[in-house]
């Protein structure tokens, strides 16, 4: 057997003991905004009554799950020292750790990468792309397989379109045309009046969609 | 021998086909601006006189070299189909069509991974990491292979600064952290001033160090 039908058979048993929790594995470029998205939507999530958790991977330091145990909810991080991407024996080892009993939703962060994470499934139910509209428009075009094989893409910080060349509308032709299913949000994880901005925030629209 | 000392075989081999040009290898996340930051030095030193190459590293496309074409240097693009960093067995390749004689300076621009791309040695002198001011302050402390390996670091689209949580200080703080001899330029490729910013801008300065 290869890794990859290795890892394959370690992420469908950890998709067991996931059970009736709808999990959502986070990919992107670093610094493009998953704890940010994370640390604004969870808390909506909370107090319209889901219960959640949260399993962080990182190539060094627990910075990320030190910002998610702010928001009172189990958290785990993984730290893979030097690995690029989390793979399904990871996952399935943090499962020994983090209290998932009841979990209506489980939020895993991967490694920021936009290229390996792809190819390891973890047991989750829906990969989500995360791209920030301060990368640049070509993206999708440039590493397709984190656009390809997610069913969701989020565009943050909308915030700062003002000051930006960025083309919102070609970052989402790209985008289609790689993955004409793709279901895509525009969102903003900050109050920046600093842009001068008055933008339509999708974070609600995401958490619907959750 | 494993992989990596296989690697390091060939990238020798490669240096000496590069002779007495200066070989700087650019590695940074995905959008944080390494072509960008080409298109805005390569004209200068041009006009100073030298003599420059370009190799590109891309999962998929061709895009960043079409825009180094507009520069009129001789530039190779190297498409990776997947794997997410060059090695030097790819560069070796991209010298059997490249025209480097008599060249003083060449870049190469790694695919965007802040992680992979720092264990496989190209036959550069130098390795150079990107930094865009929009990826957050710790990305040296999350991602430190990339810092640790790099002699050069470069704090991208500080004209951006003015509208961000950003601290530039921090930035600089956590990659001298993790090695404390980096050289660090601030820059921005963006006559920007929609961000209403008047800043320092580092680009002659990194130039004058190449
Ligand atoms: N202006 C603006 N900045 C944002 C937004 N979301 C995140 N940021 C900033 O972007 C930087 C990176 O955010 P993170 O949430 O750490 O990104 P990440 O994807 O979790 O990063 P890694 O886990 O290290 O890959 C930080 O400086 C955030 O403040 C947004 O919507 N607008
Ligand atoms: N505001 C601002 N934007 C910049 C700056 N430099 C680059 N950009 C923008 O950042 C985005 C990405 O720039 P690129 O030059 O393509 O980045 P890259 O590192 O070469 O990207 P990959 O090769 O795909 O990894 C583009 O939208 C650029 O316009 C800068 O100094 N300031
Ligand atoms: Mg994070
Ligand atoms: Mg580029
Ligand atoms: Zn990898
Ligand atoms: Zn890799």
């Amino acid at each position: 057997r290869n890794a990859l039908e290795t890892n394959d058979i370690i992420a469908n048993k950890n998709k067991a003991l996931f059970g009736k929790a709808f999990v959502m594995n986070f990919l992107s470029s670093p610094g493009s905004g998953k704890t940010s998205l994370l640390e604004s939507i969870i808390p909506i999530l909370k107090s319209d009554g889901f219960k959640v958790a949260v399993i962080e991977g990182d190539v060094e330091t627990d910075l990320d799950k030190k910002r998610i145990d702010k928001l009172n909810v189990p958290a785990y991080q993984i730290i893979t020292n030097g690995t690029c991407h989390l793979d399904a024996r990871m996952v399935s080892g943090s499962l020994n750790s983090l209290d998932i009993n009841g979990a209506d939703i489980i939020f895993i962060e991967n490694v920021g990468n936009l290229v390996c994470p792809t190819s390891f499934n973890l047991g989750e139910d829906i990969k989500a792309v995360v791209l920030s509209v301060t990368e640049g428009d070509d993206k999708p075009l440039k590493y397709p397989a984190a656009f390809y094989k997610s069913k969701v893409m989020i565009i943050n910080k909308i915030d700062l379109l003002p000051v930006l060349d960025s083309d919102i509308a070609k970052i989402r032709e790209n985008a289609l045309s790689i993955n004409k299913d793709m279901v895509i949000f525009e969102t903003s994880c900050k109050n920046n009046s600093k842009a001068g901005n008055t933008y339509n925030n999708g974070l609600q629209d995401f958490i619907s969609f959750i």
